[in-house]
């Protein structure tokens, strides 16, 4: 049965999708199957990981509000087990659409149902938003990554989140755990990612993982190919996190 | 009476709160009269300006729901010439709540009836996402300045918030226009910087603000201190480039 993990965050940009589609990348290298899930209407993670705008008539916003078989919108990608439900714009919509229909909140967990033997992990990007997408991917998950900027602005947000997530865990789904904090675009040059770094190891005692990903400009470069930065550049710093992040996921079993 | 000028894009961590602090801090310096509106349920803008958390209880929330009179929300910051209306996190439950409300597309430019004649401009900090919250900006504004980051995803969600704020115009408000697009964290270094500010002047003919804001640490580290980067530190790259801003933006007149 495949371990879902949802990687979120309200607060904007601060390496939500790219951690999705490396890490996701680096996974399915190490051989597991993956399954990604685009939840963002921005669809920058179906894009980074090479599907074309207009090659995604089956997508999220069909499974949520159109009620079709998961299995009927999931798509390969060119990297070997890596497959994904892609989304694009009219997934904006759906925020508002779900909030008038029944079993709003596990319209994804439902969906997922029909796929879960089919994957080692389903791995969910959300959008910079605590709304009804992003309720649905914590809702569906077991695990929730949360990646962090080692920016000022990073730290502000972060209570809420918590509260959310207390909230997820309380009343939608006992099962979600935060899997652990990712640092990210930690710049050794700017004397605010250590003290940033500082504070967030002191906010969540033990849950920040050990792989830091730095600031790299290939892994912003990598996109704009439709390629992970594992493949467009895989000897560079950032790929080299990822890699080491995907062992260190691995050396932590899902305890749920 | 005041122009009302909303600062929005839907992709997060582009620089929309830095921009506003930092734009209407170099327009105060100058001498107008300023009125910062935080839409954003983090809260950064407030927290840019040195509002503290605990000191928000007439806030953007009871303005949009509760129907309290602006003026009652209205705080001054320690900087001359500048006043906030500040946000915290109850903001983030407005998105839901004004879903249910008469007139819930309206309420802030209901609101700021009452104010616009005691300030020379009005600017207003949008959350990531193109919801009620930034509906409501939109359709108080006169003008719209969309911040672009020179990076490839930041090209990607542009067609979808153009095709909403086409929306706006026909339906909301036939009032709003694009001032300009402004490129930020431009960094020389990057030749992605220079494509991807290539491809925004391609797609925005004439609409791109000659000024560009370069990625520079101490603008991120001036948030920790409470402080927008102007008092910070004056003589830095990014200083600079936002009093740019504010001396080309006062060289456009507005139109409506
Ligand atoms: N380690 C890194 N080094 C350099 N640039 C990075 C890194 N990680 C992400 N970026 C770039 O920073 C920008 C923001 O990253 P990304 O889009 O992944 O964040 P996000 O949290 O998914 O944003 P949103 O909130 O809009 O969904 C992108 O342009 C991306 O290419
Ligand atoms: N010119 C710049 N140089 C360096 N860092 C910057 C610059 N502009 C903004 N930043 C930093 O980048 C991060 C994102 O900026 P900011 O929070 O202003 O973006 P935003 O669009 O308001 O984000 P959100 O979508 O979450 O509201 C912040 O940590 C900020 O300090
Ligand atoms: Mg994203
Ligand atoms: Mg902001």
């Amino acid at each position: 049965k495949a371990e879902i993990i949802a990687i979120a965050n309200q607060k904007g940009g601060v390496g939500k999708t790219t951690t999705v589609i490396n890490f996701a990348t680096a996974f399915a290298s190490l051989g597991k199957k993956i399954l990604v899930i685009d939840m963002d209407p921005q669809g920058n993670a179906s894009t980074g990981l090479g599907i074309e705008s207009n090659n995604r008539q089956n997508n999220v916003y069909n499974l949520l509000i159109g009620d079709i078989n998961i299995n009927d919108t999931i798509q390969k990608t060119n990297i070997p087990n890596l497959d994904i439900v892609p989304a694009e714009v009219s997934l904006a919509g759906a925020e508002v659409e779900l909030a008038n229909l029944e079993n709003r909140l596990y319209r994804l967990k439902n969906s997922l149902q029909n796929t879960v033997d089919t994957y080692d992990y389903i791995i969910i990007d959300c959008p910079p938003a605590l709304g009804f997408l992003t309720l649905n991917a914590l809702a569906a998950a077991d695990n929730l990554i949360i990646p962090l900027q080692c920016e000022f602005f990073a730290l502000e947000g972060v209570g809420h989140l918590l509260k959310t997530i207390r909230l997820v865990q309380q009343q939608i789904n006992t099962n979600l755990q935060i899997k652990g904090v990712l640092l990210t675009m930690y710049d050794k040059r700017n004397k605010l990612s250590d003290l940033v770094a500082a504070d967030i190891r002191n906010c969540f005692k033990g849950k920040v993982f050990e792989t830091i990903i730095p600031r790299n400009v290939r892994v912003s470069e990598a996109p704009s190919h439709g390629q992970p930065v594992l493949l467009y550049d895989m000897n560079c710093a950032g790929s080299k996190a990822y890699i080491n992040f995907a062992t260190e996921i691995l050396s932590k079993p899902n305890t749920n």
